[in-house]
């Protein structure tokens, strides 16, 4: 990594930010989210807070602008420049633009917004071009699928850190910092012990996560795709605790230790991740083992430890008499569940290698299954 | 401007590198095109100079793989610092 000449820096912990204008080339709250997620990669690394202001001057004006825009940089039109942004300082510097050439988009096609937006405020805040090709900092842009190049590296972590330090450890709400070095071993789907973190449904089709990784199972295609979750929501902590989709709202909440968030399609939404608590949940409860949503009674079964929870989607609400034994309604079952998934009228419960299909109208596990047999193994 | 064997490169690849060059590297506006200058070696130089912070093979020459990078989309920040 490196620093701008001089090695320009912040000289305050907490930063303003106000989105100047939008590109036509997506909604405004999708602008608003890539943004905010993209502050939130160097936030989680940093004792750095940022809050937005929607007029006057703030410290990271973000704006678009094609062609001559009142710097000594013009744009180019569509490809090669796609943005730039100057290092800390008073008036301009600090600030992002963005050439509304480009066709800004939130997933691999056109120029993702996030991935963009992450690196330029890197600018913002201090750091110049890494030549580390794994590195966020680096200047050429890549949006690959198969590599873990839209989450900070070692290098970039360090690089922010020499000039701002790591995040205070007794934040109790810190996030594991997300590290492509050194690489964990990468789940192979049909090793016998292959367990899984979490399951869900996706619009029609079946995801099984794994550290950072998740199996993707379409009824189109039965052999299983296999992706890094970062390459489909570049700000979701891998080693997930459950996840599940509200089919209703076309949205899968996805949930590790004390958070959640909420994605439509591969768009994490703006406001997340929130606190489970804000659910209904006690203080006691630290994570959700698994969660499954039942859609013909739109009701969400929060497992944690040897006990349930049944939540109202409707009302928004933990239901009352809750929570229970799972032992007591769903026999069987034994305590403590990695992931379950409704479909066809079974649940199916994982937990380490095994699985088990549970009927819940005879109220019996009808088959023990291993847990990888969606994955054609 | 000498290949050094490499593909012959036309006068678009050429336009390209000296505006990357002078774009991102700080290369020195030269009256004269790109590819007719007689002295090379900062030319050399400065693609040595490219080659090496994007992580490519330092040839000093506009090898497939360099022109290939050039061609990327990138941040508009230049990598050498003003």
């Amino acid at each position: 990594f490196s620093t701008f000449p001089g090695s320009p820096k912040w000289r305050k912990n907490h930063i303003s930010y106000r989105i100047v204008n939008y590109t036509l080339d997506l909604p405004k709250e999708s602008v608003d989210s890539a943004i905010e997620r993209a502050l939130k990669v160097w936030e989680e690394v940093t004792p750095l807070t940022f809050s937005r202001i929607s007029e006057g001057e703030a410290d990271i004006m973000i704006s678009f602008a094609v062609g001559e825009h009142g710097d000594f940089y013009p744009f180019d039109g569509v490809g090669q420049s796609l943005a730039h942004a100057y290092p800390p300082g008073p008036g301009f510097y600090g600030d992002a633009h963005f050439d509304d050439d480009e066709k800004w988009s939130l997933g691999p096609s056109g120029t993702n917004l996030f991935l963009v937006a992450a690196h330029e405020l890197g600018h913002s805040l201090g750091l110049f071009h890494s030549n580390n090709k794994e590195s966020l900092m680096y200047p050429v842009y890549r949006f690959s699928t198969s590599q873990a190049n839209i989450r900070l590296s070692q290098d970039d972590i360090e690089g922010i850190q020499s000039l701002y330090g790591a995040r205070p450890s007794s934040d109790a709400t810190v996030v594991p910092v997300p590290s492509i070095s050194p690489k964990p071993e990468t789940p192979v789907k049909c090793d016998p012990a292959l367990s899984f973190d979490a399951v869900t449904m996706l619009r029609g089709e079946f995801l099984f996560f794994k550290d950072r990784h998740f199996w993707r199972r379409t009824q189109w295609n039965p052999e299983p795709e296999f992706h890094l979750i970062s390459a489909f929501w570049p700000s979701l902590p891998s080693g997930l605790d459950a996840a599940y989709e509200a089919n209703n709202k076309d949205r899968v909440l996805i949930f590790k230790g004390s958070q959640f968030w909420a994605v439509r399609g591969n768009e994490v939404q703006a406001g997340y991740p929130k606190g489970i608590h804000t659910l209904g949940f006690p203080p006691t409860v630290k994570k959700i083992d698994a969660a499954v949503f039942e859609k013909e009674k739109k009701k969400t079964y929060f497992f944690v430890g040897d006990k349930y929870w049944r939540f109202d989607e409707t009302r928004q609400l933990m239901d009352k008499g809750f929570p229970r034994l799972i032992t007591d309604d769903f026999p069987g079952i034994e305590p403590q569940v990695d992931a379950v998934l409704h479909a066809f009228g079974f649940f199916y419960f994982f937990r380490g290698s095994s699985q088990f299909e549970f009927d819940p109208n005879a109220r019996t596990v009808t088959h023990t299954l291993k847990s990888n047999s969606w994955l054609l193994c | 401007y000498p290949l050094h064997g490499a593909v012959r490169q036309d006068h678009s690849t050429m336009d390209l590198a000296q505006q990357y060059l002078e774009k991102y590297y700080n290369f020195r506006k030269n009256e004269k095109q790109f590819y007719k200058r007689k002295d090379s070696s900062s030319v050399v130089k400065k693609i040595q100079e490219m080659q090496k912070f994007l992580g490519l093979e330092i040839t000093g020459e506009l090898d497939s793989n360099t022109v290939e990078l050039m061609h990327k989309p990138r941040c508009g920040v230049p990598d050498v610092g003003g």
